[in-house]
C-alpha cells in the first residue's frame, strides 16, 4: 500500500511540474 | 543546489545558462526551459531529482517574471529566432577561427555552446536537418581539437 501510495504522491508531483511548465510557456 | 547524479546529461546546458546569465538573459532562460525539459525525462519520480526540477522552476518562474519586457522570452517565436542566431553566431566563429588554423580553448568552447544551443532549439518543435548536421560537426569538431591540444598535435 505504501508504494502505491508513494507512486501516487510522485505522479501527483510530476503532474504539478508538468502544468507549472505548461503555465510557463503560455500553453494553458 | 548539486546536480542529482541521475540529471547529469542536462549539468552543460545548465553551466551554459549561468554563463549568459548577464551576458543574454534570453539565452540563460531557454538552457534552464531545455534543461527543465531533459530533466523531467530523465526523471521526476525520485526525490532528489523532483527537489532539483522544483526549484529550476521556480528559477525560471522568477526569471519570466523579471523579465518580462523581452520580446524574446514572453513570444517563443522570437526567442527561437534569438537562440538560433546565437547557435550560429558561436558556430561561424568557432569555424572562421578552425579554417584559419588558429586553434584554442575559447574556439573550442564556441564549438561545443553551438552544440549545447542546437540542444536548446528542440524546445521549440523538432530540429532541422541543417541543426542536426551542425550539432554533429560543431561536437565532433570541439571533441577533436581538444583532443588534439591536449596531446600536443595540430589539428586538420
Amino acid at each position: 500500500t505504501g508504494s502505491v501510495v508513494g507512486a501516487s504522491v510522485a505522479s501527483t508531483e510530476q503532474d504539478e511540474l508538468s502544468q507549472r511548465l505548461a503555465r510557463l510557456r503560455d500553453q494553458v | 543546489m548539486s546536480l542529482p547524479p541521475q540529471l547529469k546529461a542536462i549539468q552543460h546546458h545548465l553551466r551554459t545558462a549561468q554563463e549568459h546569465e548577464q551576458r543574454d538573459p534570453a539565452v540563460a532562460y531557454y538552457c534552464r526551459l531545455y534543461a527543465m525539459q531533459a530533466g523531467m525525462k530523465l526523471d521526476s519520480k525520485t526525490p532528489e531529482c523532483r527537489k532539483f526540477l522544483v526549484k529550476l522552476m521556480d528559477q525560471l518562474e522568477t526569471m519570466k517574471n523579471a523579465l518580462g519586457n523581452h520580446e524574446s522570452i514572453t513570444q517563443e517565436i522570437v526567442g527561437h529566432a534569438h537562440i538560433e542566431n546565437y547557435a550560429l553566431k558561436m558556430f561561424l566563429y568557432a569555424d572562421n577561427e578552425d579554417r584559419s588554423g588558429r586553434f584554442h580553448k575559447n574556439m573550442i568552447k564556441s564549438f561545443y555552446t553551438a552544440s549545447l544551443l542546437v540542444d536548446v532549439l528542440s524546445v521549440f518543435g523538432e530540429l532541422s536537418e541543417e541543426n542536426i548536421q551542425h550539432r554533429k560537426y560543431a561536437r565532433w569538431k570541439a571533441t577533436h581539437i581538444h583532443t588534439c591540444l591536449k596531446n600536443g598535435e595540430t589539428p586538420q
